[in-house]
């Protein structure tokens, strides 16, 4: 019994033992704010006093870049920082904070062009931020995907949250409405998290679809190889329950990835331990904390870091994740879909994706060279 | 012709307000993304070594291997200073890769150097950013060397953090 999301109850699910813990000497992970959210040292601390007790932990930022700002700490990092290092536990951990110097800038292409002119960086990175792709020019995703590529040739992981919208909805016209994809989650070159919540919530139960967990296929992007086959098994198998066609591009690149809980955390914020936060801005940082540790494990053996991670995550075909296949996600509230949009399956689909991370068999998994 | 980015949408987000227009003489800081060589391999590079089936699986490539391949051409970047210096435009800073060229310049002189900008100032929760409400160009002999120019359209991007107590109590 439990009365909300902790580390410890992450860990218990995700079957992470107290000798799960970070040691490597070049190893970090990070995660990426903008405007205005700002993590706070003393909540960071309250938070590991009393939930970290479990396991071994760090209490404390390793290095922020950029400049904190001085107001009230912010939810959204509080949390971030706050899960990447329960499951990424005892790795040093950055935080970028782009709270805009100038009136003019975006924060988010500050991150980027950050990652462009620093030689050294965690290898991995989550953030927990996007737009829908319809807001965004073509040119700008096309050259914020190339800079995606930058990082992964580098070895560098980006994990991006998919969205709390599920498949969203995007008002074409008055008569008709399609599902709205969400970048830079529908980039091919990051790996998006998509969301879960527990059966029964109060217990370590098997997962279910949280409802508001992104999820969809791009209308800029093709579908990547590597995701092909999975993609099209999803739709061979659901082929009769798929929402009309003319609500999504087919041949888009399709996500999430994977999925983590997304409900029901709690987090402390200004020093008060706040329940029933949730998104999949939770999911992406549990997730990628889990990354850095296998990324620990395979640095302690001489072995490269894991890099852009789909190619591999896609060719385990669901092995050492526990697969999704209870639930639906949301959608346009009309009369062709009633405000559902695609179903979670067995394998991959695009409101989970592959599942969640059974960690100790996904370190076998991705321990081999 | 020149728009780079045609089908960028100026709409405003609901949650951000229009206060007016920027005084001429007030700093900006734009982003200039200079077209990059050598996508097609940095896109090959990128599967090779992220595929575990691969020889070259893992063997990543430093920073400065990265700017060697997709660093713009001379003629580029070239093009690109050419044209900032042309209107004056000399406070910037590039980064390793040498595509983007991050630019401190007027409100005044951006909105001559990108024709069709207007710059306007929002405000959101005491928050307050310029961006344009009018859709940029540059000149066509600029306009093949450069991807998008960055600090005129996107608001700050939005948090995945749903608010599920509204969803809550509905359901109760």
């Amino acid at each position: 019994f439990h009365l909300g999301v902790t580390p410890s109850v992450l860990r218990a699910r995700y079957n992470m033992t107290a000798a799960d813990v970070g040691s490597a000497q070049n190893n970090s992970q990070a995660v990426a704010q903008f405007l205005e959210q700002y993590y706070s040292p003393a909540d960071l601390a309250e938070f590991m006093s009393l939930y970290g007790g479990s396991f071994q932990h760090l209490s404390k930022v390793d290095r922020v870049v950029g400049t904190q700002g001085t107001g009230k700490a912010g939810l959204e990092a509080s949390l971030d920082v706050e899960y990447i290092m329960s499951t990424g536990a005892s790795i040093p951990t950055w935080v970028f904070t782009n709270p805009g110097r100038h009136e003019s800038q975006e924060p988010f292409l500050r991150w980027v062009v950050l990652l462009s002119n620093m030689s050294d960086l965690p290898w991995v990175h989550t953030i927990s931020y996007g737009d829908d792709e319809d807001s965004l020019s073509t040119a700008y995703m096309q050259r914020i995907n190339t800079e995606f590529m930058k990082a992964g040739v580098r070895g560098l992981s980006l994990l991006f949250a998919s969205g709390d919208s599920g498949a969203g909805c995007w008002h074409m016209t008055k008569e008709q409405n399609s599902f709205r994809p969400s970048f830079p989650a529908s980039s091919p070159y990051v790996t998006t998290v998509g969301g879960t919540s527990f059966k029964n919530p109060f217990k370590v139960t098997y997962e279910v679809t949280d409802y508001i967990s992104g999820g969809g296929f791009s209308n800029v992007f093709k579908m990547p190889d590597y995701q092909a086959s999975a993609v099209a098994g999803y739709l061979k198998t659901v082929a009769a329950t798929l929402p009309p066609k003319s609500y999504f591009n087919v041949s888009g690149r399709a996500y999430p990835d994977m999925a983590a809980l997304s409900d029901n955390y709690w987090v402390v914020v200004n020093r008060v331990p706040v329940p029933w936060v949730s998104g999949t801005s939770a999911s992406t940082p549990v997730v990628g904390g889990m990354f850095a540790l296998i990324n620990d494990k395979r640095l302690m053996k001489g072995l490269p870091v894991l890099g852009f991670l789909n190619p591999r995550l896609y060719k385990l075909k669901g092995q050492a994740l526990f697969d999704v296949t209870e639930g639906c996600h949301l959608a346009c509230l009309d009369e062709q879909v009633q405000g559902q949009g695609f179903c979670s399956a067995p394998a991959w689909d695009p409101v989970t994706g592959w599942g969640t991370p059974n960690y100790p068999e996904l370190l076998t998994a991705l321990l081999a060279p | 012709s020149g728009y780079l980015e045609y089908d960028q949408n100026v709409l405003v987000p609901a949650d951000w307000t229009r206060v007016g227009r920027v005084n001429p003489t007030e700093k900006l800081e734009l982003t200039f993304a200079l077209t990059q060589q050598n996508v097609d391999v940095l896109e090959e590079t990128l599967r090779v070594v992220s595929d575990p089936d691969s020889p070259q699986y893992g063997k990543y490539l430093q920073l400065e291997e990265v700017a060697s391949l997709v660093r713009p051409s001379d003629v580029s970047q070239k093009a690109v200073r050419s044209w900032l210096q042309s209107h004056g435009v000399t406070n910037c800073s590039t980064v390793h890769t040498q595509d983007f060229l991050q630019c401190n310049l007027t409100a005044e002189v951006a909105e001559v150097l990108l024709p069709g900008s207007k710059f306007q100032r929002y405000l959101r929760d005491g928050h307050s950013i310029v961006r344009s409400s009018a859709p940029y160009s540059v000149p066509d002999d600029v306009a093949q060397h450069l991807d998008f120019v960055g600090g005129l359209h996107r608001f700050p991007p939005r948090g995945h953090k749903a608010s599920k107590e509204m969803h809550r109590s509905d359901n109760t």
